[in-house]
C-alpha cells in the first residue's frame, strides 16, 4: 500500500 | 516601474497555458534578474518553478522587487486575446493593483492594451536543493506526452524505472497492463529527437499519472523534456524555454505507507 506524498515536505521551508 | 518586452509573445501565452490547470492563483515576483514563479497545486502534492531571465527579453526593467498576484485563468483570457506573432509588453507601477499587457502585431498595425486585476497573494517560498539525481532522461517532448497521455487511459499510478536497459512506465488498471520502455537513442541527425539516458545508479518511484500528464501541457514550450529521478525525492520534469529560462514541475512520489 502506497500513499501520495506532500511535496511542501522535501523542501526547506515546507 | 516593471517593464517586459518579449517579440515572441507566443512564449507567453504558452506559459499561461502549461501553467493554468495546475495552479489556480500565484504570484510572480518581478526583480531587477528577471520573473519567477514558484506555486503549489491545490492538493499541495506537485510544485511548480518558473524562471524567465532578464536577459532574455527585448526589453527588462525592474525598479524594486515585488510580487505580482495573478489569477492565472484570468492572465490566459487576456493572453488569448494576443495574436500569435504579437510583441506583448508587461508593465506594472510599483505596488501596483493591476498589470498592463500591451500587444503589438508584427507589422505594427495592431496595438491593444488590457489591464489584469492583481491579487494579494500569500505565500511561502519554499527552499529547493541543488542537489545530483540517480538518473536524468532527456526525451523528445512529445514522446513523454505521448506515454503519460497513453498510460492514463490505462492506470493512475506509474512506476518509473531507470536502468542501464533504459527507462521503463509501468502502469496497471481495470483494462489490463501496460509497459512503456525507451531505449538511449542518439542516432538521429536532429537533436531533438534523442533520448539521451544519464544514469548514476538504477532508481525506480511511482507518480500519480494525472500529474504528470498535467506537466505535458508545456509540451509546446521546448522540443526536449528533461527527467531528473533519485530514490524517495520528488521527480523534476524541466521544459527549458529557449533563453528565456526553465519551466520545473516537481511532483511527490508515492511512498509506501
Amino acid at each position: 500500500q502506497q500513499k501520495q506524498a506532500n511535496i511542501g515536505s522535501f523542501f526547506t521551508g515546507g | 516601474m516593471f517593464e517586459a518586452k518579449i517579440s515572441q509573445g507566443s512564449v507567453l501565452k504558452k506559459l499561461v497555458e502549461a501553467l493554468k490547470e495546475l495552479v489556480t492563483e500565484g504570484n510572480i515576483d518581478v526583480s531587477p534578474s528577471g520573473m519567477s514563479l514558484q506555486a503549489m497545486d491545490s492538493s499541495h502534492v506537485c510544485l511548480v518553478s518558473l524562471v524567465l531571465r532578464d536577459d532574455g527579453f527585448d526589453h527588462f526593467r525592474c525598479d524594486r522587487n515585488m510580487p505580482m498576484g495573478i489569477h492565472f485563468a484570468n492572465f490566459s483570457k487576456i493572453l488569448k486575446c494576443a495574436g500569435n506573432d504579437d510583441a506583448i509588453t508587461l508593465k506594472a507601477e510599483d505596488n501596483a493593483d493591476q498589470l498592463t499587457l500591451m500587444f503589438e502585431s508584427s507589422n505594427q498595425d495592431r496595438i491593444s492594451d488590457f489591464d489584469l486585476k492583481l491579487m494579494s497573494i500569500e505565500s511561502e517560498h519554499l527552499g529547493i536543493p541543488d542537489q545530483d539525481y540517480s538518473a536524468e532522461i532527456k526525451m523528445p517532448a512529445s514522446e513523454y506526452q505521448r506515454i503519460v497521455r497513453d498510460l492514463t487511459s490505462i492506470g493512475d499510478t506509474v512506476l518509473i524505472s531507470a536502468t542501464k536497459e533504459g527507462i521503463k512506465f509501468s502502469t496497471s488498471g481495470d483494462v489490463g497492463t501496460a509497459n512503456v520502455t525507451l531505449r538511449h537513442n542518439t542516432t538521429s541527425e536532429k537533436q531533438e529527437e534523442h533520448t539521451i539516458i544519464d544514469l548514476k545508479e538504477p532508481v525506480a518511484l511511482t507518480f500519480a499519472l494525472r500529474y504528470l500528464k498535467n506537466f505535458s501541457n508545456a509540451t509546446a514550450l521546448a522540443p526536449q523534456v528533461k527527467l531528473s529521478l533519485t530514490k524517495d525525492l520528488p521527480i523534476v520534469v524541466e521544459y527549458q524555454v529557449g533563453e528565456l529560462g526553465n519551466i520545473r514541475f516537481y511532483l511527490a512520489p508515492k511512498i509506501d505507507d
